[in-house]
């Protein structure tokens, strides 16, 4: 079963001021 | 008190540190808006208890941490696999002392400045909190006492928010190098900083330094307590605050 993405790694790659 | 003197000539580094600081007034009105929407979505009956508060608050104020980490100089230069290394290390730490020196700013010791910008008092939370929480607080206070007699400010503050981030004790870092270069870089800035800005003071680097096991050790407490709340059920789920509560233990 995929990993649930982390919440931490998906704000990392947020771009910028999203 | 902790409005620091005009130095003569402040070193660029430790400016460049400042400049990444948030302003703390949006972060605030963040919070509360965040706060009174997701209040807004319980309805009225649904009175959070003072701890999932706590928790509520202490999340939001480690997304903002975690906006301030991925807009610094230096952090934003590292792969995201090393950006996370180095928060799930020191996130408890970097919240720990954002609370501390919103104290030494708050200046007052029988009552608590929160992020949301309320103010309350320290008795109703010792009354309302049960042995291991108390004993945080008090400690968190003493801390903050003692940065205050030392007159720690806000540009010192920011020079420590970098050591805690980049940590060279993190294992497993891809680009070790990098992370102790940028540890070096702002023990120099900020001991070139209190020595100018602090002449009488010589001591004042070592003396701030010496604090970060202190802050260490108050942290460790602090995700113990998450930690067994946690498990009570008693946190708040699927949240910031706990993913890196488990990413660190893991």
């Amino acid at each position: 079963e995929p990993e649930e993405p982390s919440l931490l790694k998906k704000l990392l790659l947020a771009p910028a001021n999203s | 008190p902790s409005a620091s003197p005009q130095p003569p000539s402040l070193p660029p580094q430790v400016l460049e540190l400042l400049r990444c600081d948030p302003d703390e007034l949006v972060v605030q009105n963040k919070i509360v808006a965040h706060l009174q929407q997701e209040q807004s979505g319980r309805g009225r009956l649904d009175k959070p208890s003072t701890f999932s508060l706590m928790c509520r608050m202490a999340d939001q104020t480690l997304f903002s941490i975690v906006e301030w980490a991925r807009s610094c100089i230096f952090f934003k230069e590292l792969r995201v696999g090393d950006q996370m290394k180095l928060l799930h290390n020191c996130w408890s730490e970097l919240l720990v002392l954002d609370h501390i020196f919103r104290q030494v700013q708050h200046g007052q010791e029988d009552s608590i400045l929160l992020v949301t910008g309320q103010e309350v008092e320290l008795s109703f939370i010792l009354s309302q909190a049960e042995a291991t929480l108390s004993s945080l607080v008090q400690r968190g206070q003493e801390l903050a006492v003692r940065l205050r007699a030392l007159q720690v400010d806000r540009r010192e503050i920011a020079c420590l928010k970098f050591l805690l981030l980049f940590n060279p004790n993190v294992k497993l870092l891809e680009d070790q190098a990098f992370v102790e270069g940028v540890q070096e870089q702002v023990n120099g800035a900020l001991l070139e900083y209190t020595l100018s800005t602090y002449p009488q003071f010589q001591e004042k680097f070592s003396q701030l330094v010496v604090r970060l096991p202190e802050l260490r050790s108050l942290s460790t407490q602090a995700e113990d307590y998450l930690c067994y709340m946690h498990l009570s059920g008693e946190v708040p789920c699927n949240n910031l605050l706990i993913e890196m509560l488990h990413a660190k233990r893991a």
